[in-house]
């Protein structure tokens, strides 16, 4: 298993959770905060089977997109993925 | 070291700050959603040593309790925990 | 790649994040609470290249101070900081 620690723009939120719940994924979301623009972004954690991987990352392509944010117009990206290894998961 | 990301519900939190301090373990607390019940509820981080794992898993079993919750009464588990390793501690 | 899950005092976050800013660092922030002294507190992710750890180590040295807090005066260091392999990283 992988823990998919995901930071995207919030506009892109909705979109995101409704593909992620239909295919059946589970996904736990958190407010955070963009060091650079200081503006306020979403952090979720996707835990996710390694045999489903691929599909998880074509539905974050699919709905999260770039853009330009700011006064300065900086481009930021559709999401920034980090895939962390899981040595155990429980469900308690 | 590990860090487990445990995923649980608001109303079991107390009890299980409690239980973990009163042992000597260290936590910290982060607000969170579900994905799928769009509810509240939290995600704490808890740095442990390995030969103390077993005894932090088993403070989480004691006081995190799975219910129904919302209109259609989704079962919600105790605790979702992801355990990854740790490559490197330090306190500064 | 590393994920540094690094857990600050909120009054060194200004200084903390100019300064990763200022060296081409990338950083996003979570509000948090300390889990024994339940007062708020930050947790960063941030994700650096393996070549540069010891940089940002030497930034969050430098930003960071441990203080007394509380009515007890427990003793609370500068920063508390997981560092966690990073299987893959996807900027998309
Ligand atoms: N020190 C710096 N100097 C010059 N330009 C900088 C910069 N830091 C960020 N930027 C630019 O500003 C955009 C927004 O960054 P922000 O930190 O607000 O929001 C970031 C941050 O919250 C997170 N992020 C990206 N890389 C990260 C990393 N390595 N570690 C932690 N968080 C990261 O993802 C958001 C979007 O990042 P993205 O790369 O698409 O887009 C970034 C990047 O194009
Ligand atoms: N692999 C994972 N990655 C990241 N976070 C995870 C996760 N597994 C669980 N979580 C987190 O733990 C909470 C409780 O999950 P649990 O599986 O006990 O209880 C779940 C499960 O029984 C059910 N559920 C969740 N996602 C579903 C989906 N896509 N389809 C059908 N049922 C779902 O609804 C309950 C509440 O889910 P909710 O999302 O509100 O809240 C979830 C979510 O915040
Ligand atoms: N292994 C770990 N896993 C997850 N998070 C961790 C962690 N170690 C530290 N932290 C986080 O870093 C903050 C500062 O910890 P520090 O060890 O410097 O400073 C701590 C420590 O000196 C003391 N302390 C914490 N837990 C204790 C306990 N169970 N018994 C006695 N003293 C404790 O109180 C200070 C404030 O603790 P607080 O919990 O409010 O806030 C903690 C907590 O949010």
């Amino acid at each position: 298993m992988k823990l998919l620690i995901t930071i995207v723009q919030d506009q892109d939120v909705p979109a995101l959770i409704e593909a992620l719940m239909e295919h059946d994924f589970r996904a736990t979301k958190l407010a955070s905060t963009g060091g650079f623009l200081r503006a306020g972004n979403t952090t979720l954690l996707i835990g996710v089977e390694d045999g489903r991987l691929e599909l998880v990352q074509n539905l974050i392509k699919k709905t999260c997109k770039g853009r330009q944010q700011g006064d300065s117009h900086v481009s930021v990206g559709g999401a920034t993925v980090f895939s962390v290894n899981v040595e155990r998961f429980e469900r308690i």
